[in-house]
């Protein structure tokens, strides 16, 4: 039997640095 | 030979990495656009998108980094982030984008434009956080 190899699946936030924390709206 | 250079980049940056969408949506990391990162950081509840001027680019502290100085947001909080030279920023509009973009394709095959002091890339800071 082959067991199907599974494909990593990232998240699309993965990409994107976070730069800076919130500031006060 | 050359001493270790150790790949720090996340896997997914790889062509061919697998990305899901806010939505569900899944698409390579290569056909990535402008859109896919406004609409999915609109239907989230926790990440909101934010745009980042490249200030200034300066050498880093190892060889191959580099410290990208960024005006964030509309209150241009200053944020200063060292990176390796290759690894891809998102700019808005134009697509992956990095320091040193020959080795970006070399090493993840990933295309990338040259970053430069103006351009405006896609950052998230955190919705709840006041």
């Amino acid at each position: 039997n082959v067991e199907p190899r599974s494909v990593p699946v990232f998240p699309w936030h993965s990409l994107v640095p976070f730069l800076a924390p919130t500031q006060s709206d | 030979s050359s001493p270790s250079s150790p790949v720090a980049l996340p896997p997914f940056f790889m062509r061919g990495s697998i990305i899901q969408l806010a939505d569900g949506e899944l698409k390579r990391v290569e056909d990535l656009k402008t859109e896919d990162f406004i609409q999915s950081a609109e239907i989230s509840s926790e990440l909101k998108i934010d745009s980042s001027t490249v200030e200034r680019i300066d050498c880093g502290q190892s060889p191959n980094a580099v410290l990208i100085q960024f005006s964030v947001g509309e209150l241009k909080a200053q944020v200063c982030v060292e990176v390796l030279v290759e690894y891809p920023f998102f700019v808005f509009g134009q697509g992956w984008s990095s320091c040193c973009p020959d080795r970006t394709t070399q090493l993840f095959e990933l295309s990338c434009a040259k970053l430069c002091v103006g351009d405006v890339c896609v950052s998230l800071t955190l919705r709840s956080l006041r």
